[in-house]
């Protein structure tokens, strides 16, 4: 329970720095102990570099980003994590050689559509759901 | 037509650093096609017709899909929808619209007749076409197909003549005669009138992806109003010799089922 009392601590200092507030300054999130926090990356995927301009119409490409960071205790009050990242961390705490920590991975994914001519030269346009990685999160 | 992301700054990330060098290509371009469900890059016939599978009406239905998306992704209430069926030139229907809210695919596809016989044995004019739908992945269901044709303004010999177009579904073929034929639709047009036709084959199609046997194209006749038979460019309708953008063409609109498995490699 006190972990409890000092991670609402935590998120209360992250998130809104108090009128007032003599404490450390409020993180910066571009420092770089949080730069490997769970978070999401830029991937911007190119069909043109692939050399696929001849097959597909549309788009040129699009920007599929990825999750990568480490989850580390407490976990980050900005991300959010599941039930098993905390139990996950916890176990991991008590037996770090067998155990791992919780990973990072998307929480949210949406589509995109794609434009295509096929072997017999018909026209498809596909909506692909869960392509782009929209938030991550510890799992 | 681009789909870039672009963050504030407006710049757009690069794909990778560095050139990729050609194992590192291929092992992407591999990944990529299997998320594609893709068995291998898609090779375009050039002279099969390449263009005449409607890639500008593809495009547009493909530009209202994603802006359907980026409108999802940041919340907006879709507020294009009035413009997007007003100023669509190809969506013309809210119908359509609807179809392609639904769709996890629409398909155009090529006419696979090369070569028009105008005339029938019995000296009817007449238009064969025939599309393959067969070639999609395998247990997807139509949920809509048509059939569309552009008619052009014809001179004003004709102005204010009516004229039927019927269309048919080619039932049986016999060598020396007329062809069995089923009529799907008839409808009166106008010399004056301009525009996209469409015509619904959506049970049409289904039965040509259930036995390929059945599938022995359509038929289009045009006749005046008292009966005689005319040709297609006399009533101004546009055939596989006209603009690219306006040849007759096939679309159909499929709901994928929704458990997509990748293979293991």
């Amino acid at each position: 329970s006190t972990g409890g009392k000092r991670r609402q601590q935590n998120r209360n200092r992250s998130t809104q720095p108090q009128e007032g507030y003599k404490g450390p300054p409020p993180p910066d999130y571009n420092s770089s102990d949080q730069k490997t926090a769970c978070r999401r990356h830029e991937l911007y995927v190119s069909f043109r570099e692939l050399g696929w301009q001849d097959w597909i119409i549309a788009p040129e490409g699009y920007a599929a980003n990825y999750c990568d960071g480490e989850c580390s205790f407490p976990l980050n009050a900005h991300m959010n994590a599941t039930n098993h990242a905390i139990v996950q961390t916890l176990v991991h705490l008590m037996n770090p050689e067998n155990v791992p920590k919780p990973c990072c991975a998307p929480t949210k994914l949406h589509a995109i559509s794609v434009l295509y001519f096929d072997d017999n030269s018909n026209v498809i346009l596909k909506k692909y759901k869960n392509m782009v990685v929209r938030a991550c999160g510890c799992h | 037509g681009s789909n870039h992301s672009l963050d504030g700054n407006n710049e757009v990330h690069g794909f990778i650093h560095r050139r990729l060098r050609t194992h590192e290509k291929r092992e992407m371009q591999k990944e990529i096609l299997s998320i594609l469900g893709l068995p291998h890059r898609p090779r375009p016939h050039l002279w099969h017709g390449k263009y005449n599978s409607a890639p500008l009406f593809m495009l547009d239905l493909y530009n209202t899909m994603s802006s359907e998306e980026k409108s999802q992704v940041q919340g907006m209430p879709d507020r294009y929808e009035s413009v997007r069926t007003t100023q669509s030139p190809h969506l013309a229907t809210y119908q359509e619209t609807a179809f392609l809210n639904d769709a996890d695919m629409v398909m155009s596809f090529v006419n696979l007749v090369e070569y028009d016989r105008d005339l029938s044995p019995q000296r009817r004019h007449h238009k064969e076409f025939k599309f393959n739908p067969s070639q999609i992945p395998e247990g997807e269901a139509v949920t809509a197909a048509e059939f569309r044709l552009y008619k052009e303004c014809v001179s004003h010999s004709f102005r204010n003549d009516t004229f039927l177009l019927k269309v048919y579904q080619v039932v049986k073929e016999h060598p020396d005669r007329e062809a069995d034929l089923l009529l799907l639709e008839s409808r009166r047009l106008w010399a004056a009138e301009e525009g996209w036709l469409e015509f619904d084959i959506t049970a049409t199609s289904n039965l040509w992806l259930m036995n390929a046997a059945h599938n022995l194209g359509l038929q289009v006749s045009m006749e005046t109003s008292s009966g005689q038979s005319i040709s297609f460019k006399e009533v101004g309708l546009v055939g596989r010799d006209g603009a690219l953008e306006k040849q007759p063409f096939m679309v159909a609109f499929f709901k994928v089922s929704e458990v997509h498995i990748r293979t293991t490699r």
